[in-house]
């Protein structure tokens, strides 16, 4: 179940630090 | 206490001290237990609190029932916190427009948790324009309420809460950055701007803080790829 949980953290860290918007 | 448990309870629909002692127990339970607990609380424990918020909603009780109904955004974050809850909420018909519905400027710190969890659904890969259903709520919120769209988000960049600054950003950085059309990129920060986030923007450029520093630059550095790229 490890990899499973946090997934909204995550998005909400990746939000706040600006990862989330960083172009591929 | 057990998944079912929390199922009877919000059963019986208990109001006010009641509802919100069960709903903070709730929270916590969904934040620490493991997945397969949170499965067992599963769509019928989900259905429940969506219910549940909007009958508040609709009651437009400004005491309790806005205590109680942020407390249960906070039992969706921790609900969602996993695969299952998140494919769950989102295959749910409501989840989203009742998210939405919780965008209320004259409760900041509701509206923080909400704008965020939203900000959230909308960068999710999977499953496609997850961006587009939360652009679609809000677009049919406003129009059940004769507002602008974008309304809310303004009024809460308008708010000395810089938390709440900080999510409104977040959420419309997400919605943006989610298209991939050039032109609908443009058309929603042209509506945003001819709405009065470019005076917010103002504003909020004289704040020092890092969090907002951080929106402010992927929003202008968006702005400007999008220049070039026209």
């Amino acid at each position: 179940e490890g990899d499973e949980t946090g997934i909204m953290d995550g998005l909400m860290e990746a939000l706040q630090s600006g990862a989330a918007f960083r172009r591929k | 206490k057990s998944a079912m448990m929390y199922i009877q309870e919000l059963r019986m629909e208990p109001r006010d001290v009641q509802l919100l002692g069960c709903l903070e127990s709730l929270r916590v339970s969904l934040n620490n237990n493991p997945v397969s607990w949170v499965q067992n609380f599963g769509g019928e424990g989900l259905a429940l609190l969506l219910n549940i918020m909007r009958k508040i909603q609709d009651e437009k009780d400004e005491n309790m029932g806005v205590k109680c109904q942020h407390e249960i955004v906070r039992c969706l974050k921790a609900f969602m916190n996993n695969k299952y809850g998140l494919k769950a909420m989102l295959t749910s018909v409501e989840g989203i427009p009742l998210l939405v519905r919780a965008v209320n400027p004259r409760v900041p710190h509701m509206m923080v948790d909400v704008v965020k969890l939203l900000s959230a659904i909308c960068i999710l890969e999977q499953p496609d324009n997850l961006h587009e259903r939360v652009l679609e709520a809000i677009t049919e919120e406003a129009e059940k309420q004769d507002i602008e769209r974008f309304q809310p988000l303004l009024s809460g960049m308008n708010k000395p809460n810089i938390a709440l600054k900080n999510g409104c950003m977040q959420l419309i950085n997400a919605l943006i950055s989610r298209g991939e059309e050039l032109d609908y990129r443009i058309h929603i920060r042209s509506e945003l701007l001819r709405l009065g986030l470019r005076e917010r923007l103002t504003e909020v450029r004289t704040i020092e803080n890092e969090e907002l520093r951080v929106q402010l630059s992927v929003f202008d550095d968006q702005a400007e790829d999008d220049s070039d790229e026209l």
